[in-house]
């Protein structure tokens, strides 16, 4: 029975160019997973960019030294697929009876496919948004899972002209994206307009039911001596029967020292 | 009072939305902004069990009692704010990233967040051509007392103006922008530091995006109310 809750996949995470992996996303994830570190595959930063990743194997120079972005071609040169990347990485979970699974992206740039043991979902367009996808059915029975991610650079981003300037030419203002990677008067442009997995993946167990996006609000009067806190929540019954819940709520703080108040 | 047990049946396949009631303290530990008071925070904890199952879910969230208050100052026309109705004089940094390569760890957000708490500031303005903030970010913003002021993805150089103008109805997709901007406040909405959620920097986001910003982000009436029988 795996275990309530949350896990971070940041580990053992590798990538290579879209255009020098021949197999398709279904096939990496059964018959033809990469083994290893070995070209085209390289380690990945994820949660990260590409062009972390790029900079941590050397195979660009890094950026934040002397001239070297120079060096480094902009996705206006190269074309959107030359900064469209697969991410892959391994991991294990073996659920028991009524346990449900989901696989967590709290942030990608700008949107990506998934495949998941030969199964494809999407990923749909922009930057500051989570997504939270049930794979509970697509599971291996061994426990071990294949999990690769292509993602792709945002739709419009832009060419820097030859003055610069504040955002470029603007075209990545077209997409709900962070806008400063055509340069600013404070930085030079971001070749890669920073395309990746670049907030923390996880995949997280429950039960039959699931706690979704708690807000938590307080309320004073008597000059802040009495106060409330208002707790809504949001839950979801992915079983097929009724389920009769027991809702706790509680709250501890720290007191001096490590005697907690309950 | 601190621990609450409500009970609740859920049909198959349904999502729903549940309102515990009110939790009451007395003279509660309240979070202070850097210089002012105490960064107090309470752990919240909401778990999910289910009958002939066992538990099912849990979530954690450190959680400060606090009041934000802000508005227009007639006489000196800038933003005044308040903090558990104390004025604030609000001393406050740029914030643009920690990296261009979103290298982003809690390690650089603790260093980053402390620095700024050292240089006696208050708060932390997160400029629009940046990024929505981590949680990390706002969760060391809460313990070193950063009050956070969150932009929107809009620009005044990108958006709206230049010769010839550009992007003069910001993003294409005005609906993906209202879904991520959704998504984002229910990702920070629960960080004691968060103080302002702003449309855009130097420019007003498009009238549709602004009017569903400004409609989304207002109080719930239910906390409107300056009296308790209201609440009741």
């Amino acid at each position: 029975m795996a275990e309530i809750g949350k896990t971070l996949l940041e580990s053992g995470w590798l990538a290579a160019r879209s255009t020098e992996v021949e197999l398709t996303g279904s096939q990496l994830t059964t018959t033809h997973p990469p083994t290893g570190p070995s070209s085209p595959w390289m380690e990945a930063v994820v949660p990260g960019t590409v062009l972390a990743t790029l900079v941590k194997n050397k195979v660009v120079a890094d950026p934040f030294y002397g001239l070297e972005n120079e060096m480094i071609i902009d996705i206006a040169d190269s074309g959107r697929e030359y900064y469209k990347f697969w991410f892959f990485t391994k991991f294990q979970c073996k659920l028991s009876g009524a346990q449900h699974l989901d696989l967590n992206f709290r942030a990608i740039n700008y949107s990506a496919e998934v495949y998941l043991n030969g199964h494809k979902m999407v990923l749909p367009k922009g930057m500051f948004r989570r997504h939270s996808l049930e794979v509970t059915d697509i599971l291996n029975p061994d426990g071990e899972n294949l999990l690769a991610v292509l993602v792709h650079p945002p739709d419009h981003p832009g060419r820097i002209p030859p003055e610069g300037g504040q955002g470029g030419d603007h075209e990545i203002g077209k997409d709900v994206a962070t806008q400063y990677v055509e340069g600013w008067d404070w930085i030079a442009p971001v070749r890669d307009r920073n395309t990746g997995i670049w907030d923390e993946v996880s995949i997280s167990v429950t039960g039959p039911v699931k706690i979704i996006d708690p807000h938590l609000v307080s309320s004073f009067f008597d000059q802040y001596t009495r106060a409330y806190l208002h707790a809504t929540t949001e839950l979801e019954n992915r079983s097929a029967w009724v389920a009769d819940c027991s809702l706790n709520i509680q709250v501890a703080t720290e007191l001096e020292g490590s005697v907690c108040l309950i | 009072e601190h621990l609450q047990t409500q009970h609740v049946s859920v049909p198959p396949g349904a999502r729903i939305q549940y309102t515990f009631p009110k939790l009451s303290f007395y003279k509660p530990n309240l979070w202070w902004p850097n210089g002012l008071g105490k960064q107090s925070l309470y752990n919240v904890s909401i778990t999910v069990d289910v009958k002939g199952y066992g538990e099912s879910d849990t979530w954690g969230h450190l959680f400060g009692f606090r009041k934000i208050e802000s508005h227009i100052d007639r006489a000196t026309g800038g933003r005044l704010f308040k903090v558990n109705g104390q004025p604030i004089f609000i001393r406050g940094g740029n914030w643009i990233l920690s990296d261009c390569l979103l290298r982003l760890s809690k390690e650089r957000y603790k260093t980053d967040i402390k620095f700024h708490a050292d240089m006696n500031l208050n708060m932390i303005r997160c400029w629009g051509g940046g990024l929505a903030e981590r949680p990390e970010f706002y969760h060391y913003c809460d313990v070193y007392g950063l009050l956070v002021w969150q932009e929107f993805w809009i620009t005044g150089d990108v958006d709206g103006r230049g010769i010839p103008i550009s992007n003069p109805d910001g993003p294409l997709d005005h609906d993906l922008f209202m879904l991520c901007a959704r998504d984002t406040v229910k990702l920070l909405r629960n960080y004691p530091s968060l103080a302002l959620w702003v449309g855009g920097n130097e420019q007003v986001p498009p009238d549709d995006i602004n009017t569903a910003l400004k409609n989304d982000l207002k109080l719930h009436p239910l906390f409107e109310s300056h009296s308790e029988n209201a609440l009741s």
